[in-house]
């Protein structure tokens, strides 16, 4: 039970246990923070606000750690392997991704050494070249009709241009050639000019 | 078709329509969604101009008028259930590009559901049938001018008087006056208002009443209520957030809410089971915004993505043609992240619907056993989803360059009416807070070796488990 966890970035399982460990050493250290500022014999309230970032920080780690945990345990309940494999990458990503945002945490809980960083890194720009022949269909899956999305940007069919040079046309501004405020300020301007 | 974005869907290795059921739920949601779609999609008393190009009160007269229209479709297609009200609802909104918040949307959102779950048998008998009519228009007055997520902190009072079996309603102060509600400036005419129970000289805290705002005939404010529409925000054009200022009104002792908490006749207060039941609708809205934020990024990932694999920029190779902007690692760096997080919370959105409903259940049959844990999660991950979607949403944007801030791309509407959702319902760092209470509570039960269960269990391992590394 007094062994130290070694984390395996390439396996979600060992990164669900990092965050989780992470989580719990975050809410220890916050704990600890109160202990010690009502050992200066401050009230417990004022305690509580003296250690309020490091709680703040320890509930931001314990939602981090439902977060992937679940993501981790709905990929259990996918059958079918092609949907599977492309959740899985998602999935590693995600851990990996907020292991790098929040590397000082990991090193700071003595949860992962600056040698796995850089393996993190390197594996999350093998993930990304991975994702990327599914990004467009893993959006789809979202399954969003033009109707609901309501962008140009974003339409099924890609055909960008030619729609916002469309929708620029029924700018209320177009509806005359000169606009009336030529007439009323531009004009006299530059005749007094 | 585009085709780069063919080419796309042609290298993809998974079925899309699987995922989609995944994401769903099951099959037979994917198709009761699209039917719901189908049916506003088609429906030509839908159709509408561009919301983009009008006033601000031509966006909330357009929004009354088709909430109206919402209003008998969900009679006309039968759409009772809750969760494809607000289905419908959200299709709605986004068809109309109207914010998450049309005028009616916390009379179906909030309203109704604070009855469902507080008024006592008697109260629904009076209150639900007109409010399911529209009879009663209804709103949910909670937060104050100077007060937001500190409840205890609201000012408002409801002073019983046993002469009378009235409460006395007042907002004693500049500061109490109610402040935000959507649909509380114009459009609605009773709000279930938060105010501190004053009977038989003592105060008992926060208690919900129904409080008729305006005349049900003529729709004006009724004696001694100030009420009016709080100006333009950064987003929700279309919605008349308001004030309300409430001057010695007086409304019947059945008025306040008492499936739990209640007041006798002579004034005699008899306490809740719990006191976090007063808040339970907002528990549920928390609930709900975990999955809003999985939605809003999914939404703007795929503007984004989408968009980056029919952009073409700059070159990679000298000499080659101009690439898709997919193509490049930093492009990928902005988005793939943010694809997975969508995701995830989408997973989440769906966990925390199955927990809220598990544990309401539970709270029907008298167990509120799970009902701390369930705030502080609900609490918890509204703040953490909503801050990185919030930040995602913006990422969305700016990787569609320039165009990314015309209208036409949607990012900037998704943008102003996501983001409020790290105030409303709680502002974060509060809620962070309030989570920290909890696993602080629970951290120390498990030092003192009490067995923990539910999701903070991990705390039990802690003290074994974490050993500093050899690096």
């Amino acid at each position: 039970s007094s062994r130290p966890t070694v984390v395996n970035v390439n396996d979600l399982a060992s990164l669900v246990d990092a965050y989780k460990l992470r989580a719990a050493k975050l809410v220890e250290m916050a704990a600890k923070s109160i202990q010690q500022e009502l050992q200066k014999r401050v009230s417990q309230e004022d305690a509580w606000n003296n250690s309020a970032i490091d709680l703040v920080r320890a509930s931001d780690a314990h939602c981090h750690y439902v977060v992937v945990k679940l993501f981790a345990a709905k990929l259990g309940e996918i059958g079918d392997t092609g949907v599977h494999s492309v959740l899985s990458t998602l999935a590693l990503l995600y851990a990996l991704q907020g292991i790098q945002q929040h590397s000082g945490d990991f090193l700071q809980t003595g949860l992962l050494s600056v040698p796995q960083l850089s393996q993190v890194s390197q594996r999350l720009k093998d993930l990304l070249a991975q994702l990327r022949p599914n990004a467009v269909a893993l959006v789809d899956a979202f399954d969003y009709r033009d109707e609901m999305l309501n962008s140009v940007l974003g339409r099924y069919d890609g055909n960008v241009y030619e729609h916002m040079f469309e929708w620029a046309r029924r700018s209320p501004l177009n509806k005359t050639e000169v606009h009336e405020s030529y007439h009323k300020y531009l004009k006299p301007l530059q005749a007094k000019l | 078709m585009n085709p780069d974005i063919t080419r796309e869907r042609e290298n993809a290795t998974f079925d899309v329509e699987k995922l989609t059921h995944i994401l769903d739920g099951d099959i037979e949601k994917t198709k009761r969604r699209r039917e719901i779609e189908s049916l506003v999609i088609s429906d030509p008393d839908f159709q509408s101009e561009d919301l983009n190009f009008l006033s601000r009160s031509e966006r909330y007269d357009a929004a009354v008028k088709k909430s109206a229209h919402m209003i008998l479709k969900l009679r006309e297609y039968g759409i009772s259930d809750p969760e494809e009200i607000y289905c419908y609802k959200r299709f709605l909104s986004q068809l109309l590009l109207l914010s998450n918040n049309p005028p009616l949307d916390l009379h179906l959102g909030m309203f109704l559901p604070t009855l469902l779950n507080q008024a006592s048998p008697e109260q629904m008998e009076t209150f639900f049938i007109p409010a399911w009519n529209l009879e009663i228009i209804g709103t949910y007055a909670q937060t104050e001018m100077g007060h937001g997520t500190h409840l205890r902190g609201l000012e408002t009072t409801a002073t019983y008087d046993p002469a009378t079996q009235e409460f006395v309603m007042n907002s004693p102060t500049i500061t109490s006056i109610k402040w935000w509600p959507g649909g509380l400036g114009k459009t609605s005419n009773h709000a279930i208002v938060l105010a501190q129970l004053h009977t038989q000289g003592k105060c008992h805290g926060l208690q919900a009443f129904i409080v008729p705002l305006r005349s049900m005939n003529t729709h004006i404010p009724l004696p001694g209520v100030v009420v009016g529409d709080i100006g333009p925000k950064f987003g929700f054009d279309e919605v008349d957030n308001g004030y309300l200022k409430l001057e010695n009104v007086r409304i019947p002792r059945d008025h306040m809410l008492m499936k739990y908490a209640k007041v006798e006749a002579d004034g005699t207060y008899v306490k809740p089971p719990s006191a976090k039941l007063t808040y339970g609708t907002m528990v549920f809205i928390r609930s709900m915004i975990v999955g809003e934020a999985g939605r809003a990024l999914a939404k703007s990932c795929t503007i984004a993505i989408r968009y980056s694999s029919v952009r073409h920029q700059s070159e990679i190779r000298p000499g080659s043609p101009e690439p898709q902007i997919m193509d490049y690692q930093t492009q990928q760096y902005k988005l793939f992240p943010l694809l997975a997080t969508a995701y995830a919370y989408k997973f989440v959105g769906q966990y925390m619907n199955q927990v809220y409903h598990r544990i309401t259940g539970d709270i029907s049959q008298g167990d509120f056993s799970e009902l701390p844990e369930l705030h502080a999660l609900s609490a918890g991950l509204k703040a953490f989803t909503t801050w990185t979607a919030s930040a995602g949403i913006e990422v969305c944007r700016m990787a569609c360059g320039g165009h990314g801030y015309s209208r036409c791309s949607a990012l900037p509407d998704i943008y102003v009416n996501f983001v409020p959702t790290c105030t409303y319902e709680g502002e974060n760092t509060v809620m962070m807070l309030q989570t920290a209470r909890f696993l602080i509570k629970s951290y120390r039960q498990a030092s003192a070796g009490h067995q923990l269960s539910g999701i903070v269990s991990y705390l039990n391992e802690s003290e074994r488990r974490l050993q500093p590394q050899s690096v």
